[in-house]
């Protein structure tokens, strides 16, 4: 039965969103049933993928009104699917705070749909509040992408914290997948100095292929299809599909 | 009186903290009093001038536990200071969920204040939570940041609608400042789009002055000190001089 992840970091902008898509579309491509989970209300993973955001979504599924089934679409990439998120999932962090168990609402939906998929991807918002919180409490692993820039070092030890607080009262399964550099640039002394220091201290739990700083991933969004529809050719759909495979391979 | 300006954009890393502090520096180096309120409890804006996050800040005025002049720190460019933010304004989130006139907790420390500046800029998470509401509700103004992107696109409409919604019920005196592109990389078709479609829409309210990416304004923070001290020659610092400047002459 399938294999949960949960793209996480509190810090903004550093890439969750376009490597759940991305590893998600190579995955795929290499045969696995992979569903895409779009838990952030921005939609922007819903929206690389072309989803219909006026088709009921995951909020759907999470307040009772529909099935899991009945939200998720097809994409354009054989294998890959999606259930979208809308602004109405904003709504969630104020509807649920009060709620009984308000840290489970997505792993009952994802735990009713685990066995038809190989690999559930979620993709969280920036923020450690209710919505990562379930996403954290929902999946096996968690996988950190970061940006090699100096906040980034900043936010990860209350990002780990955070994971610990989840293993403590949550979700004692969930363990760290990996850590991701993402948007790297070698030319500058600073991303150097942070990937050395990260991998100093997580050795092994950071992923081997690191992803450059490539426009053509930034591009794909507005043609609403994953790098390996959009440029197949470009070091940021070789990167992907490296890392890709890396996941497949150890997590 | 102070100006109370706000900024916020909702998508994550697209250069509100950087823009705050960098354009804050400036003002104060040009002979304003400028306080900085970090209101987003990642405190990249306190570490970014090198505050001491183990005095009380922010969260200790607004729950009523300090004044706003208690916990008002020095920066180390003169004129220029920082009411600091730390993980416990996180937890804002949930308490001051249930609380009576939860989006002017902000407001009401601000405005005791007010007097004694020139200016005031709000840094904000990304998020469109209760801190952000409190951040647009305590300001007259309010400056979006943002990265020439597609995704930056998706998110601008949701912030306007959302401004619009705090002007109707919590600040009508509240007005749009002006949009910044940031991490602008002039070899890219996707940047020029993102520019004509943003510029075409909003004219004037669009600032001249663009950021171009540079590193040297990613590496400023891990010194703890703004552009101004960390590197006056680098196209970073010359872009946000001019567009310190534009914000004195036009917000
Ligand atoms: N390797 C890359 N090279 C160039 N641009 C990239 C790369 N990865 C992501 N981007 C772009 O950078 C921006 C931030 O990436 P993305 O939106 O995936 O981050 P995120 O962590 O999901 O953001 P948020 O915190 O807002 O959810 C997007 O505009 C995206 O298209
Ligand atoms: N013009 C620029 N050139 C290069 N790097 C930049 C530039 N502006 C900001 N950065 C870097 O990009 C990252 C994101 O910027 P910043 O943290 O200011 O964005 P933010 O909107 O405040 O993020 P968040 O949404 O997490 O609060 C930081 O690591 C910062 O140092
Ligand atoms: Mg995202
Ligand atoms: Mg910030």
């Amino acid at each position: 039965s399938g294999k949960v992840i949960v793209f996480a970091n509190q810090k903004g902008g550093v890439g969750k969103t376009t490597s759940a898509v991305n590893i998600g579309a190579f995955i795929a491509e290499a045969g696995k049933r992979v569903l895409l989970i779009d838990f952030d209300p921005q939609g922007n993973m819903s929206s690389s993928v072309g989803s219909d955001r006026n088709k009921p979504g995951i909020y759907e599924v999470i307040t009772g009104k529909n099935s899991m089934e009945e939200v998720i679409q097809e994409t354009t990439v054989r294998n890959l699917y999606v259930a979208s998120s809308d602004i109405n999932l904003a709504g969630a962090n104020i509807e649920l705070i009060s709620a009984e168990k308000r840290e489970y609402f997505l792993k009952d939906a994802v735990d009713s749909a685990k066995a038809d998929w190989d690999y559930i991807f979620i993709d969280s918002p920036p923020s450690l509040g209710i919505l990562t919180l379930n996403g954290l409490t929902a999946a096996q692993e968690v996988i950190i992408p970061m940006q090699c820039e100096y906040f980034a070092l900043e936010g990860l030890t209350l990002l780990l914290k955070t994971i610990q607080q989840v293993q403590k009262t949550f979700n004692s399964g969930l363990s760290l997948g990996g850590i991701i550099f993402t948007m790297y640039d070698s030319r500058t002394r600073l991303a150097h100095e942070v990937i050395q220091e990260v991998t100093g201290y997580f050795k092994d739990k950071v992923f081997r292929t690191v992803i450059p700083r490539n426009v053509r991933l930034s591009e794909a969004p507005s043609h609403a299809v994953p790098i390996n529809q959009y440029d197949t050719t470009c070091i940021g759909a070789k990167s992907y599909q490296k890392l890709a495979q890396e996941v497949l391979d150890r997590v």
